[in-house]
């Protein structure tokens, strides 16, 4: 993985190898969990960053809207970073000595696969709507939190539809199997791009997350860690107050599930490309979204719960 | 492969609430195919979307008769796909020259 070209985007086999490469090159430490499979029979896998046996889990995934390849490309990032940082970066040892990182890179492969064959700007699943000639459905609509209120589509031709009922996609539903058969998961974070925000729940209602206060605390001190890589400026805040109302969404589950660290970043805008940032921009995003991936974990880490 | 010649991706600006929902009003003409690639938020955020060919005309008509500023962020959208195609393509065959 030393000679994987990082600041490139890569074919979904590439990234495929790449996760099992860097399994072979740090057997001790990184592992791959098969959580499920996509509707077009991919695996959902799961880089397992471990050092012990039964310790709580921090999550990360990336690329569940397919189209937003500046994520695939930083998981990717991320996962080297890990596999290289442990041992030699005294914050992220003392995290993974007690804690567990799960990072899922292609959180919507079906999606991602056709994006890179069929169309570069899909967003959604790829499973058929049956009495619709529209396919998919917006994974981050699909989640049991508010699902089908207000802040998502019932259209099926709409880029936001919600699916004819929560989890009703399996690259949801595997994930929300594997966030419950774990049981001790301490943060999540979802990846997203573009327009810059760090947010925490909630999306679907207007009401304050019980632990807002230390949210948006956590928020400030992570995109001030980001913005002095590079001065990327981000605005941060709960989803419904900072974008709009929106239903269903995957961190507000998974506040639900009592994982208090949960978050939703929209990664780097250059204003130019929308979510086609150019391939150069993928080190420079990865680098500054992984300090505050940082504070965010090392919170989650310090402040036991 | 679907291509997006002649598609083009706008940012708009809203000035005021009044503004903003007029381009709401945009999410719902089915009939232009938009994709709202950001959505409408607030009058501090700009929303972009892109929007087909057929309905460049129309949609650039109906903003500027509410007088509502719009820039194009991004002209030809398949000529920017290309490139990200060609790069891509050089890094494969560059990985290829490797192994």
């Amino acid at each position: 993985t030393d000679s994987f070209d990082y600041a490139n985007y890569h074919t979904i086999s590439e990234i495929y190898n790449f996760q099992d490469m860097l399994v072979r090159e740090n057997p001790n430490l990184v592992s791959k969990i098969v959580i499920g499979q996509s509707y077009e029979g991919r695996p959902l896998s799961v880089l397992k960053f471990s050092t012990g046996a039964n310790r709580p889990g921090l999550w990360i995934d990336t690329g569940i809207h397919s189209r937003e390849w500046v994520t695939q490309a930083s998981g990717t990032w991320f996962a080297k970073k890990i596999a290289t940082a442990y041992g030699s970066d005294p914050a992220l040892t003392a995290i993974l000595n007690n804690m567990d990182i799960f990072l899922l890179i292609m959180t919507n492969p079906d999606g991602f696969a056709y994006t890179q064959t069929n169309n570069r700007m899909w967003r959604k699943t790829r499973k058929p709507n049956p009495g619709s000639s529209c396919v998919g459905v917006d994974p981050n609509r699909n989640w049991d939190a508010g699902f089908g209120e207000p802040g998502a589509s019932n259209n099926p031709c709409s880029e936001t539809y919600r699916g004819p009922r929560a989890n009703s996609e399996s690259e949801v539903k595997s994930i929300v199997d594997f966030v419950r058969s774990h049981g001790n998961l301490k943060s999540f974070i979802s990846i997203h791009s573009y327009s810059q925000m760090l947010l925490y729940p909630y999306g679907y209602t207007s009401t304050p997350a019980k632990d807002q206060a230390e949210l948006h605390s956590l928020a400030k001190k992570a995109i001030t860690a980001l913005a002095s890589l590079y001065g990327t400026r981000y605005r941060y805040g709960s989803i419904i107050n900072t974008i709009y109302q929106a239903s269903g969404g995957t961190i507000d589950w998974t506040y639900n599930q009592g994982i208090k660290y949960s978050y939703t970043f929209e990664l780097r805008d250059t204003g130019d490309y929308g979510f086609l940032l150019p391939a150069n921009q993928i080190i420079p995003t990865a680098e500054e979204t992984w300090l505050a991936l940082m504070v965010i974990m090392k919170h989650a880490y310090k402040n036991a719960y | 492969k679907e291509t997006f010649e002649g598609h083009q991706v706008l940012r708009i600006t809203a000035k005021d609430e009044a503004q903003l929902a007029l381009i709401k009003d945009l999410e719902d003409m089915i009939h232009f195919e938009l994709d709202f690639w950001r959505g409408v938020t607030d009058v501090a955020s700009p929303v972009d979307v892109r929007v087909p060919f057929h309905s460049l005309q129309s949609v650039k008509v109906y903003l500027e008769t509410k007088a509502i500023e719009y820039a194009t962020m991004i002209e030809d959208l398949q000529a920017l796909l290309e490139k990200e195609q060609e790069e891509m393509d050089a890094v494969a065959r560059a990985g290829g020259a490797r192994s």
